[in-house]
């Protein structure tokens, strides 16, 4: 049997809302820890790995380990009907072929139950090293979404470079080209307006900005963002859930021609 | 513009 409560429900609907256009079909799942997702988009390019603890929880059982295969799309259907105070419930028996849904709102003592039937999806599970990187950035995930979309007017790719100027970010296209340049700042009295940078050496790399659009779905889960960077490696772009879990996403770069 | 790799050039199946 497995069986979660969660008092925010918005942050499990923040979770699908952030996903669910990268990757549609897949398994979240379920162990005595924690809630996770590891899968890549339908193109191999990009991978979401998301974890939410079940500190997070007001009540969570799981009884044995289950794999809950939804089409994310759908469960983002059911999620508009869940008011925003709502507490959410997750059911599941361990024969597990279909999710329960639940949604309380203790204001006006309203129920809404929904059922969802669970589908077997086959997902080879990728193992990503654990790596020291050589550039790790914190940010505002606002200035971060900013920048993305405001570099997809210029072009196709993103060049990010870490040196010891600062964070550059670079697009080119037919009408020319852009750049933004962030230095270090920590100086502003809000926390969340700090952009700290670690460069242990400088690191530039490639990537298509459309996938770093879908990323910045993830801006509502977090303030800060958190970029680590090295030298040919895919990009970490990471949101932490406050100390409850967390978004990650991992992209691979483009070659230079 | 350049060529987008996948993420199986760099992380293996576990």
């Amino acid at each position: 049997m497995f069986e979660a409560r969660l008092a925010n429900g918005n942050i499990f609907k923040m979770i699908v809302e952030s996903i669910r256009e990268l990757v549609v079909d897949v398994n979240i799942d379920c162990s005595t820890e924690e809630l996770s997702i590891q899968c890549m988009d339908s193109a191999h390019v990009a991978l979401v790995s998301m974890s939410l603890s079940q500190s997070a929880f007001d009540h969570f059982r799981c009884d044995r380990s289950l794999s809950l295969g939804l089409n994310l799309p759908n469960v983002s259907k059911i999620f508009k009907m869940m008011g925003r105070d709502d507490t959410m419930v997750l059911k599941a028996e361990d024969s597990a072929d279909k999710l329960m849904l639940m949604f309380e709102n203790d204001k006006s003592g309203t129920i809404a139950d929904f059922e969802l039937k669970l589908m077997a999806i086959e997902a080879e599970q990728l193992g990503v090293p654990d790596t020291a990187y050589k550039c790790s950035i914190s940010m505002p995930s606002s200035e971060f979404q900013r920048i993305v979309r405001d570099l997809q007017v210029m072009g196709d790719t993103c060049k990010i470079s870490c040196t010891k100027e600062g964070l550059k970010f670079s697009a080119t296209g037919q009408i020319g080209t852009g750049n933004i340049l962030m230095r270090q700042n920590v100086a502003s009295e809000k926390e969340e307006d700090h952009v700290t940078i670690d460069m242990e050496e400088p690191v530039e790399l490639n990537f298509a900005l459309r996938y770093l659009n879908f990323f910045t779905k993830a801006t509502p889960l977090s303030p800060t963002v958190i970029l680590k960077m090295s030298p040919g490696l895919p990009i970490v772009i990471e949101y932490p859930i406050e100390q409850l879990g967390h978004v990650k996403y991992y992209l691979a770069p483009k070659m230079e021609e | 513009s350049g060529l987008q790799a996948t993420l199986h050039k760099y992380f293996g199946y576990s």
